[in-house]
């Protein structure tokens, strides 16, 4: 099953 | 104080549809080199960034950097009550806890005023790491928004598959599966009717259509629309706004756990 991952895990905070 | 007049207001109302949808509230960054947003949508999955250059306004002026936070509901409530001729001003005094919006009718027999309270937003601001895409697709933005609307109905997903022949959006669910393959466009006339592929590696990725239906409120913002692909990485979704900036959407992969 194909699992969302989050936007954060690939961008963080500056 | 911060001053922006876009005489081609309708860019702001098209911007406006073009986030709500995603957004509650959001900061509006302004600096003398124009204004910037950027949020998440609730659910963290999606990144949303605008930018509106200041060279692009009739009049820019932004004395002090300023970060106002709106509520985009109430927002896209007073843009409503502008037509999509009037020349839109948005003003604020430096430190100021409300903004205005003016519209003005082309022959400036009327002008209306709104002013809105602005929020406290703790917006926390992400970095967004250049990348080298494996792949590029620049398509007619109404041709992606009817895929994303046909296929959406098989699956909550839909894979994105980039090959040198083409790019292949596929989603399958409780009815069937569906697939839709585009070529290359051979000849370029009409540029915004091209179907471009830059491609330096085969990408296959899978997204939530829920997300790529939202983006596709942007379409009537530009007649084309880019996908950038890497492995692994969110999904880039732009579109450009005439010659003052872009809105950029970007959408984390759905991955095989």
């Amino acid at each position: 099953k194909n699992q969302q991952v989050k936007i954060s895990k690939f961008f963080h905070v500056a | 104080m911060f001053e922006a007049r876009l005489l081609q207001g309708s860019l702001l109302k098209k911007v406006m549809e073009a986030l709500k949808e995603l957004l509650n509230e959001a900061a509006w960054d302004c600096s003398d080199a124009g204004i910037q947003l950027q949020a998440m949508d609730n659910s963290h999955v999606s990144l949303v960034s605008l930018n509106l250059r200041a060279e692009g306004f009739d009049k820019y002026r932004c004395d002090r950097n300023l970060s106002m936070g709106m509520n985009l509901g109430s927002m896209s409530k007073i843009l409503k009550c502008a037509s999509n001729e009037d020349i839109i001003t948005i003003k604020a005094q430096d430190n100021a806890d409300t903004v205005t919006f003016v519209f003005e009718s082309p022959d400036q027999d009327k002008v209306s005023d709104y002013e809105m309270k602005l929020m406290n937003l703790d917006q926390e601001h992400l970095g967004i790491p250049e990348t080298d895409y494996a792949c590029t697709i620049r398509l007619p933005s109404s041709e992606f928004a009817r895929i994303c609307r046909d296929l959406s109905q098989f699956g909550e997903s839909m894979v994105i598959s980039c090959t040198k022949e083409g790019v292949r959006f596929s989603a399958t669910g409780d009815i069937g599966t569906g697939n839709i393959k585009l070529a290359q466009s051979a000849k370029v006339d009409k540029e915004e009717e091209a179907v471009v592929i830059e491609m330096q590696e085969p990408v296959s990725l899978t997204f939530a259509c829920r997300y790529l239906n939202s983006f596709t409120k942007a379409t009537s913002l530009s007649k084309s629309v880019q996908l950038s692909m890497s492995p692994e990485v969110p999904l880039v979704v732009e579109y450009k706004i005439e010659d003052i900036g872009h809105v950029r959407y970007y959408l984390a992969p759905k991955i095989e756990d």
